[in-house]
């Protein structure tokens, strides 16, 4: 899957996702990805968040609203995106997933489980080239 | 960080970059920004996990998911299980703009994507109907079926649900649905 966010000079946020969704699935299983609040969410007073994984199971938590929601309390992009998988782990140990976060200023975090670590892209105004650089994080 | 900003899952660099010019450069509004990053891995097939030739169901037909959302407008376009179309991003693109719905699932999403101009074609490609393949070969394991019969973890379907007494004395099976482990999922396999 992936999962993207856009904030652009104006602050204007925008978060989407394009999957092919899970193997050997039964015909007609949707995924999280394009249901709002669970594959994606964004708000352009806060941020956005965007997940992918096992969506059977991420979207019973709507991990990207509460990860915004979180922003909005005041947790770091790190912190939200943990707040969110820790959630999902305590029902689902052995869950597949990872989370991106983004503040509207452009401040970034991602938290994941059932990995060794999760890797995620990223391409910003720090580099004037828009050189795009691969930030990973440790899983849970 | 600073803006603007592009933030992908994975290591998707080409969408990543393509997104990220086509908002500086291309002066792109950011929706559509989003959908050029996303199609660039709908053609690419990134990992396998988006766009056609990827992830077969049970009968080794490929279905796209896709949401695009404006975080000022609070306004979503998505599409899931789309069928034989393979620009899913783009049908959200539509959705959004060209409705006043959230969300158009299967082969109503398929007619109202061929409404809008875009053309039908398998999502099927000798790669996923090999994997298709092995997978019925091996009994299709794994899958996500439970509490049917015969026996899923050793057999294919067609199946029927577990009798009334099975229901009735409790002999379902619940906890395993915990333990997700045997389905997998990775880099190579996920929403």
């Amino acid at each position: 899957t992936i999962s993207m966010i856009i904030i652009d000079h104006a602050g204007h946020v925008v978060a989407g996702t394009s999957t092919n969704g899970a193997r050997h699935k039964i015909p007609g299983r949707v995924g999280d990805s394009p249901i709002p609040g669970a594959g994606a969410y964004a708000d352009s007073e806060v941020g956005a968040a965007v997940a992918t994984g096992d969506g059977d199971v991420m979207m019973r938590f709507l991990p990207a609203l509460l990860a915004v929601e979180g922003l909005r309390n005041g947790l770091d992009p790190n912190e939200a995106a943990a707040q969110q998988i820790k959630r999902i782990v305590k029902y689902y140990p052995t869950f597949t997933g990872g989370i991106v976060v983004a503040t509207k200023e452009g401040r970034h975090g991602a938290s994941c489980n059932g990995m060794a670590e999760f890797p995620y892209s990223v391409a910003d105004g720090t580099d004037s080239e828009g050189e795009v650089k691969v930030y990973t994080v440790k899983c849970v | 960080g600073g803006l603007p900003l592009v933030v992908t899952t994975w290591r998707f660099l080409n969408a990543t970059l393509r997104a990220y010019q086509s908002l500086t450069v291309g002066e792109f509004d950011p929706i559509d920004a989003l959908v050029e990053g996303c199609s660039v891995c709908e053609r690419e097939q990134c990992d396998g996990t988006v766009g056609y030739g990827g992830s077969p169901d049970e009968t080794g037909e490929t279905t796209l998911d896709a949401m695009l959302m404006d975080g000022t407008t609070m306004d979503v376009g998505a599409v899931a299980a789309l069928r034989e179309v393979k620009h899913a991003a783009a049908v959200a693109k539509y959705v959004l703009r060209n409705t006043r719905h959230t969300m158009l699932a299967g082969s109503q999403a398929t007619d109202f994507a061929l409404q809008m101009g875009f053309r039908r074609e398998t999502l099927q490609t000798d790669a996923s109907r090999t994997m298709w393949e092995q997978w019925k070969a091996n009994h299709c394991q794994p899958n996500f079926w439970r509490n049917v019969i015969p026996s899923p973890s050793m057999s294919c379907g067609p199946y029927e649900p577990v009798s009334a007494n099975a229901v009735r004395n409790n002999r379902l099976e619940e906890s395993s649905e915990a333990d997700r482990t045997d389905f997998r999922f990775g880099r190579y396999n996920h929403d």
